[in-house]
């Protein structure tokens, strides 16, 4: 929760609507 | 050459993965987010211009739409990169970063390491009966 | 993939033979061999992996990937007739990492590079894992000038066990 509303806080937010999304199924490490 | 920028953050991070962490590149970071409204912005346009009857665009709205994804993708390893240092260095370090160390961290990372202390300080007592230090004694003892 | 991995980041970044199917317009800037703005079906270019990737997907191809140089039939017999002669980081430097990325394109040679990477690799492991246990106190750079990323890595991280073992044998 730290860490994602870390990479909210610094990118996120300040992306394109369509991209501020994380998605977990893409970004869980294998 | 769309995603440069952003890839130089990765190389630099690359570059620093001996364990030292570089100052936090908040212009690269700056330049890389201004990339991805320009292509978002002529997407929108060229979006717009599609649903009008231009023909011929989509190629070009794919290539930007790819780069936005690039950048994302890169821009959030940089930061998730970075954090995985920061935490290491609680580890190695304890509660209280080294100055060299600390003015390097951006004010963010400064409230994410805070928070990352509180939470492992918080787990920590919770083990046992009188809590546990789990970064003490990280290596076996001779015996 | 590891979506936050720097190695697969770089080793996406990687250049890929690519022919355009569809035109690009004012895309021109990505074909470094040409001035015009923009690119018509057929032209012959390159691309990192990673753009095209997102130009080739299974709706609507805007160009199709042909087989680097690198992992074509000449250079799989050469390393079929001896793999630890070829320096790898010239060719890659993330030789296995691009190759095994190439194979979700599924070419007609996919199967072959497949499985040369693999067995490059086996040819290839026991001479890292010799040299790296045996160069305790002495300048590595020869060793591993020839191997790729994933193999330095290796090399790495054997030395480094070596070294912690004769720290415990000597604490």
């Amino acid at each position: 929760e730290n860490s994602e509303t870390h990479y909210k806080n610094v990118a996120l937010r300040h992306m394109p609507a369509n991209l501020q999304i994380l998605q977990q199924d893409k970004t869980a490490p294998k | 050459m769309f995603c440069e920028k952003v890839l130089e953050l990765i190389r630099e991070l690359k570059r620093s993965l001996d364990g030292t962490l570089l100052p936090f590149n908040e212009d690269g970071v700056r330049q890389v987010l201004e990339e991805m409204k320009a292509l978002y912005d002529q997407n929108q346009t060229d979006v717009s211009a599609t649903v009008e009857g231009e023909r011929g665009l989509f190629s070009g709205v794919q290539f930007r739409h790819t780069c936005l994804e690039r950048n994302k993708r890169c821009l959030l390893a940089y930061l998730f990169n970075r954090l995985a240092i920061i935490r290491n260095m609680r580890w190695e370090f304890g509660s209280v970063l080294p100055a060299d160390v600390r003015q390097n961290l951006s004010e963010q990372e400064v409230q994410w390491f805070t928070k990352y202390n509180k939470s492992l300080a918080s787990y920590m007592r919770s083990l046992g009966n009188d809590g546990l230090d789990l970064t003490q004694d990280r290596k076996p003892p001779k015996s | 993939d590891n979506y936050f991995n720097l190695e697969d980041i770089l080793s996406s970044q990687e250049k890929v033979p690519v022919k355009t199917e569809l035109p690009m317009f004012r895309l021109g800037f990505l074909n470094s061999s040409s001035d015009n703005e923009h690119i018509l079906p057929g032209t012959k270019m390159e691309l990192p992996f990673w753009l095209a990737t997102g130009l080739c997907s299974r709706k609507r191809k805007i160009v199709s990937v042909e087989m680097p140089k690198f992992y074509r039939a000449g250079y799989r017999e050469i390393f079929t007739a001896d793999a630890n002669v070829v320096d790898l980081h010239k060719l890659g430097p993330y030789f296995y990492s691009f190759g095994t990325k190439l194979l979700c394109f599924e070419l007609n040679e996919s199967d072959d590079v497949a499985k040369s990477l693999l067995q490059t690799f086996i040819d290839r492991f026991r001479r890292i894992m010799d040299n790296s246990q045996n160069a305790l106190n002495q300048e590595t750079s020869k060793l591993t000038d020839k191997l790729d990323e994933m193999e330095r890595s290796l090399f790495r991280a054997s030395q480094q066990s070596l070294f912690d073992f004769q720290k415990w044998e000597t604490r």
